[in-house]
C-alpha cells in the first residue's frame, strides 16, 4: 500500500501520526551521491494504526537478517528520509552504533517508542533509520531542529531509557549540515 | 492538543491480539 490517505480501520488504535516505511539498498560499486540515494530509496507502505503497523511489520524481513548495505526507514508520512526534505533541513540525528546481532531488537524498540509518542518532544521527531553495514549496524533517530538542545537532550535520554543500551554504547549527535559536508 | 501515547507493553499486546479491544 502506498496510499497517501491511510486511515485506521474500524476499532483499530490510531497512531498520533501516519508513518511510511522506506527501504534502500546500495550496491557497493555505485557512488553515494544524493541523486543515486534518491533513486535507490523506495516507499514500501504507510500505516495509520497500531494494528496496521503490526500487519505490515510482521511481513517485513528483520533488519538483522538483511545482508549487505541496506536501510529501513520509518518516517512520518510526508517527510522524505533525506536531509534535503524541508522538515529535515535544519535538523539532525542521534546515532547509535551497534555490534552485529542487536539491530532487529533495538530497531523494534526504537520504532515502538516513536509510534507510541514516548519521546515527548512535540512535533520534533521526523523518523528513524536502521542501517545494516558490514562491520556494525547503525540506528538513528532524526529530529527537526538540531540547535534545540532541550529537545535533543530529551530524545537522547528517552533513547537510553527505552533501548536499555549497554553502558559502553556511544551516542553521537550529528546535524544534517555536518553530514552534508 | 492531546497526543496519542502508547507504551511498549500495550503495543506488544495489540500485536498478539489483532482483534480490536
Amino acid at each position: 500500500n502506498n496510499n497517501i490517505n491511510m486511515c485506521p480501520g474500524v476499532g483499530e488504535h490510531p497512531l498520533q501520526y501516519n508513518y511510511t516505511f522506506w527501504y534502500s539498498r546500495r550496491t557497493p560499486s555505485r557512488p553515494a551521491s544524493s541523486q543515486s540515494y534518491e533513486q535507490n530509496i523506495r516507499q514500501i507502505g504507510t500505516v495509520a494504526s497500531v494494528e496496521q503497523f503490526w500487519r505490515f511489520y510482521s511481513h517485513l524481513v528483520r533488519p538483522g537478517d538483511l545482508s549487505g548495505h541496506s536501510d529501513f526507514h520509518l518516517f512520518k508520512e510526508g517527510i522524505k528520509p533525506m536531509w534535503e526534505d524541508e522538515s529535515n533541513r535544519s535538523g539532525g540525528k542521534w546515532i547509535i552504533r551497534l555490534r552485529k546481532g542487536l539491530a532487529s531488537r533495538f530497531w523494534e524498540n526504537i520504532i515502538l517508542a516513536m509510534l507510541g509518542e514516548q519521546f515527548m518532544v512535540g512535533e520534533e521527531i521526523c523518523g528513524a533509520v536502521v542501517s545494516i553495514r558490514f562491520q556494525e549496524d547503525i540506528l538513528s533517530i532524526w529530529n527537526r531542529t538540531s540547535n534545540d538542545q532541550m529537545t535533543t537532550s530529551r530524545i537522547r535520554d528517552t533513547l537510553r531509557r527505552v533501548l536499555n543500551l549497554p553502558t559502553n554504547t556511544i551516542m553521537e549527535y550529528k546535524t544534517h549540515n555536518d553530514s552534508l559536508r | 492538543g492531546t497526543r496519542i501515547i502508547y507504551d511498549r507493553k500495550f503495543l506488544l499486546e495489540c500485536r498478539s491480539s489483532p482483534v480490536a479491544k
